[in-house]
């Protein structure tokens, strides 16, 4: 309807077809008013996407949902709040067939285990350092902190249009290597050093 | 060893050891390319750069020069004044109107105009400089962090199960302290024997072929040959010959294309760009972003002021197949997976009650 959540997210995609949002040529100030409208009709349609994936997964409007928008900086403060307890992952796939792919959850510890809740079996995981979590000093503001690691796990065999939930629980002991070597090459001069 | 590789059950990445660039990407189904991959910039063309007023300042010793004249803003200042009226013309006549009216034209958001016609991009790295490296090798991901400059950062990685080759750049704030504009791009030479051919996809759809200095339709006079070679690259774009195809997918659109040192083999896509004068296009003011500095109150900018430049995250994804499968299959799959990526949700360990049919 005129006045539904997915209204301003609608007005502000529409309004970004225009060259100047697809291709930047405006001043700054104009460039930061299309992603503040995107924004803010993102954040005024998130609450229709949370009550649609509750819907669609079954898990009733008694349980939070949370996105993690800015994943790809390493910010993601639901898993920073649940660091300790643990936490389930609803995979989405948008395409109209299977696919199985890497996922990545940026996480605050190094060892966690990866289970398909539908067989309860363990998915490989690995749990890798993140090298940049100050994206070269310039990290959005009031963003939460960045995750110092990162975990990758491969949702197999998520259906067409459909979800796969992982839960992810904190692994006391290191059944397998999370992270085999990771070694500093420090390229100095010329010559090299490799240290183990 | 002058080399260190990082592998999976698909692919094999090999890199020099002295430089930490990366040398050769080879897949298990025997597809073999020397890929030598970096960043390089091309210097955004400044016209108050030509006709600056050095006064008593000595572009060749740079003696009496204003301090913000920087040695390259010299040096260019020095081969302008080197050209003849005709050349003058030549390298910068308009393409739209043919004549001295473009000698202004500056690089900006509209237009891109390497500050010579013919620049042979400089390389981020400053040759003397060394990445430090950092390598991981895990069961499920490897990786190769590259720390360029303090305001360049690469990773490149490769997952389980997939040959393709993820390149994650974190570029900025690109440094402008010199006086000069600066064009990013990264660049992947290859051993592919492509002769100045490339294919770019067309708004996502159908790739066109594209010829070094030409069109199909009409005969062009070339008057850029860094920039007019440029095309807009919305999904990918790759090179390719009898033996192997590489093709590079983008998760935006960026300008790309095939120079390189021999015009052969190369693939470049334009990843960043801060610039310190406007096109005069109706914009009104140089594409130079710069980051909004606090105070923030309330979300608002409250007597905000221009911070350093902004800093930007994208990847690009590296495809390697032979030519001979069915057409540009894992490229189109690879443009699939970069384009629908799997969301992900989170929530507290939730349980299914089945007496209650609640969670």
């Amino acid at each position: 309807g005129s006045d539904g959540p997915l209204r301003a997210l609608e007005e502000a995609s529409s309004l970004a077809q225009h060259h100047d949002a697809v291709s930047g040529t405006s001043k700054q100030h104009v460039a930061e008013d299309y992603a503040m409208r995107l924004a803010r009709g993102h954040a005024l349609a998130s609450p229709m996407v949370t009550e649609a994936v509750q819907i669609l997964t079954g898990l009733g409007p008694e349980v939070d949902v949370f996105e993690c928008p800015l994943a790809n900086v390493s910010v993601c403060a639901p898993t920073t709040a649940l660091a300790d307890k643990g936490f389930d992952v609803f995979v989405y796939n948008p395409l109209a067939q299977s696919r199985t792919s890497m996922v990545q959850v940026p996480v605050s510890h190094a060892t966690y285990k990866v289970l398909d809740a539908a067989t309860g079996d363990e998915v490989p995981a690995e749990v890798v350092r993140n090298q940049m979590p100050d994206m070269n000093g310039a990290l959005p503001h009031g963003a939460s902190a960045p995750q110092l690691w990162t975990l990758f796990f491969q949702a197999q065999h998520v259906g067409p249009l459909g979800f796969r939930k992982y839960t992810i629980v904190k692994s006391t002991t290191q059944e397998t290597p999370r992270t085999m070597t990771t070694r500093k090459l420090k390229t100095v001069g010329g010559g090299v050093r490799r240290r183990m | 060893a002058d080399e260190f590789t990082i592998k999976n059950d698909k692919v094999t990445l090999t890199f020099n050891e002295n430089t930490g660039k990366l040398t050769r990407v080879s897949t298990v189904s025997g597809v073999d390319a020397a890929v030598n991959q970096g960043f390089y910039y091309y210097t955004g063309f400044d016209s108050g750069l030509v006709d600056m007023d050095l006064g008593d300042c000595d572009p060749a010793t740079g003696k009496g020069c204003p301090k913000q004249y920087s040695a390259e803003v010299l040096a260019h200042h020095k081969w302008m004044q080197s050209l003849t009226p005709q050349q003058m013309h030549n390298d910068m006549a308009d393409r739209h109107h043919g004549d001295a009216s473009g000698s202004s034209q500056n690089s900006g958001a509209y237009i891109f105009r390497p500050q010579e016609a013919s620049q042979k991009p400089k390389d981020v790295a400053f040759a003397g400089s060394i990445p430090e490296v950092i390598v991981h090798e895990g069961f499920l991901v490897s990786e190769v962090v590259q720390h360029w400059t303090p305001w360049l950062n690469q990773t490149i990685r490769i997952y389980s199960g997939s040959a393709d080759v993820d390149f994650e750049w974190t570029i900025g704030s690109i440094p402008i302290e010199d006086g000069v504009g600066k064009e990013i791009i990264s660049r992947f030479d290859t051993d592919v024997v492509s002769s100045g051919v490339f294919y770019t996809d067309s708004n996502g759809r159908e790739f066109q072929q594209r010829k070094q200095n030409y069109r199909p339709t009409w005969d062009l006079r070339v008057y850029q040959p860094v920039s007019g070679n440029y095309y807009p690259v919305n999904s990918a774009v790759y090179v390719e010959d009898t033996n192997k195809r590489v093709s590079l997918l983008t998760d935006r659109s960026q300008g790309g294309s095939s120079l390189g040192k021999t015009g052969s083999g190369s693939i470049e896509l334009m990843v960043a760009r801060r610039l310190l004068v406007d096109d005069s296009r109706g914009v009104g003011e140089p594409l130079n972003e710069t980051v909004w500095v606090s105070p923030y109150v309330g979300g608002e900018c409250d007597g905000c002021r221009y911070g350093p430049g902004i800093t930007s995250r994208g990847t690009h994804r590296m495809v390697l197949e032979s030519p001979k499968k069915d057409g540009l299959s894992a490229t189109r799959a690879g443009a699939e997976a970069m384009f629908s990526p799997m969301e992900f949700f989170v929530t507290e360990h939730t349980e299914y009650d089945a007496a209650t049919g609640s969670w």
